[in-house]
């Protein structure tokens, strides 16, 4: 049981290096077991540090975004160690600023050769990139319905157009 | 093998029969606050095998049964299919361990006279039950309990959780 | 004790029907203890039935675009039981849609008369409607600074020419 | 009343002095992630007197400092000040019991030679101590611990968080 998790650790670690790297524009990230000895008695933690920042700061000093790619990277370096043929992502990108926003949206369009991405998003960067668009959407009235003919213009239209509606409206 | 589309008729905020159908690629799925986008999701779960209530936000499987909204009657039984496309590989295996090239996931909640709850599964119209599910889907790798879902919230929880928390994430993935 | 917490409740409770009534564009909201008896011996919940929503729905039922709705009530009607001279909220429209975003930053805007309002935020629809603006970076050297003459242009601009910037970088 | 400026100097990542001006109204502080906009909203809470480390994202006081980034020394002290506009009212009293047009609220943490730390209170450049902000500031309703300071994710831990620890937050406001 012991030699299997450090096996997984060792190539979750290794994924997980990686794509922190590509999604952080070339900071440095690793995960460390507390107690390598036992495993089972100690945690998992993620060692970050982003581009520019110093080598001393600690994961609970890093900011929501930072904490949120931190994150992000370690669920791509598990997929990446257990390859699934569909992946649904429920708004994973709501603390992203623009920058970080289109890198998560843009390795999800690159994965998306090999395997399904279904990506749940409010954010205009996301629905930009997206090969396919749904919309979901009620009329007030309690029943959840899917909106025809939905297209990327629709999509980023629907984000803008509650902001032009409502100045229009005021 | 891809999931093709999602049929639900009366499962939570979807009254009456409603399809979803999906693609292969990148699709972005938008809409207001509360229109039912998580609500898919969960549908996706109720039938791949939900590890905790939380997971569809619901403490009762009654409740994911369509409660009527402003002006309808509450629902007495919803149902939700899954449809994987499942194509032959030049070797002649599946990845879903069935010889069929589209392959129906059901399960179908009802409301007993009693006010208790029966659950039905079926596989290409056939009865079937919740571990030949996850027998098979497992085998593909279209697990529910594995990080190729994330719920809403999850990323930020995976990032604030303890060492020990996370460590046990890992224990599940070896 | 029990008395001074009764009051309490009655007068948040009062504030949070019409903060929600408001921010839900014709919603109703309550705040319900567990055990009016021994207050002490229960919880506090919200209960909320957004617009054209059954009222048989519960809490944890809701979205979570509609669970930061009810919660910013709260945050307010905690806020008019005692009013402060000046208020700091960082990032509290993550995941929100345009349409309650806007909202949330209507309310700040005119409760922005009698008290000073302090907003971190990414979102588009905020930037717009605040009066000032104050912008933060860092240039790569884990040094943050304040950026010296910004304004709504700038603002608006940071967060999409991160976007136009990329596009032209790729 | 209202908060004029805030005054840091190697306080977390703002390297040496940095003041950040503040107007009346509705003023919104942007940047991209991990610049430093919830480091400002830390440094006010450092003087006004956080309930928890948690809220200021430290496990330790010197954790405040600044660390030094790529190229520079870490800082062996840092200060922050709240500047506050305090007028007349036209009953002849001031929001904060002060007779001054202009309170300045001062903290410095300074790291000792055997490496513990010492922190320093000052009121418009008088030696104070925390009681004494604590009394005059809760006077005015600018308290740290009040939901007039909402910290990032604090909404959503709001929605997600217990009946019990709901109540107990009713009760902190009674
Ligand atoms: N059994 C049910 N019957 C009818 N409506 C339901 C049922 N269960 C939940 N709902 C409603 O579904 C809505 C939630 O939908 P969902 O969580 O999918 O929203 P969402 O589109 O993900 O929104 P957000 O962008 O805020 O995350 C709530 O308004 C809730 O009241
Ligand atoms: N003592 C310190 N010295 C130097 N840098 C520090 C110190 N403490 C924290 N930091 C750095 O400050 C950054 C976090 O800043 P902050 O949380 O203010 O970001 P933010 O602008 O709020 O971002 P977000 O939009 O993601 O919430 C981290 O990169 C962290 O490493
Ligand atoms: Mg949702
Ligand atoms: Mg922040």
């Amino acid at each position: 049981r012991k030699k299997r998790l450090l096996t997984v650790f060792k190539e979750v670690n290794k994924n997980f290096k990686n794509v922190y790297r590509l999604l952080s524009d070339g900071g440095r990230g690793e995960l460390k077991l507390e107690n390598l000895d036992n495993p089972f008695k100690g945690g998992l933690e993620m060692w970050c540090q982003p581009k520019g920042k110093s080598s001393r700061a600690k994961l609970n000093g890093l900011s929501g975004g930072e904490k949120s790619m931190a994150a992000l990277s370690l669920i791509f370096a598990i997929q990446d160690h257990d390859p699934s043929p569909f992946y649904y992502f429920d708004e994973v990108d709501q603390n992203l600023d623009a920058f970080n926003a289109e890198r998560i949206a843009r390795l999800c369009k690159a994965r998306a050769n090999s395997a399904q991405f279904l990506m749940v998003t409010l954010r205009k960067v996301s629905l930009e990139l997206a090969d396919h668009h749904i919309g979901i959407t009620h009329a007030g009235d309690g029943c959840s319905r899917r909106i025809a003919d939905f297209n990327r213009e629709r999509a980023i239209e629907l984000g803008e157009k509650e902001e032009e509606h409502r100045k229009k409206a005021l | 093998m891809y999931l093709k589309r999602l049929e639900m008729e009366n499962f939570k905020s979807f009254k009456g029969e409603v399809v979803v159908p999906y693609e292969r690629g990148f699709t972005a799925i938008t809409g207001p606050n509360g229109s039912g986008k998580s609500n898919c999701g969960d549908a996706i779960q109720f039938v791949l095998g939900y590890k905790s209530a939380k997971d569809v936000r619901a403490s009762n499987v009654l409740d994911l049964l369509f409660n009527g909204g402003k002006n309808n009657k509450p629902a007495k039984y919803c149902k939700v299919t899954l449809v994987f496309d499942n194509p032959e590989d030049p070797d002649g295996s599946r990845r879903l361990k069935i010889d069929a090239d589209e392959v129906h996931f059901t399960r179908a909640v009802r409301k007993t006279r009693s006010g208790s709850a029966s659950s039905n599964y079926y596989l290409n119209g056939e009865p079937s039950s919740q571990r030949q599910f996850k027998l098979l889907l497992s085998s593909a790798n279209a697990r529910a309990d594995g990080y190729n879902i994330v719920l809403q919230g999850m990323v930020t929880e995976l990032a604030t959780m303890t060492g020990i928390s996370r460590r046990k994430v890992l224990e599940e993935v070896a």
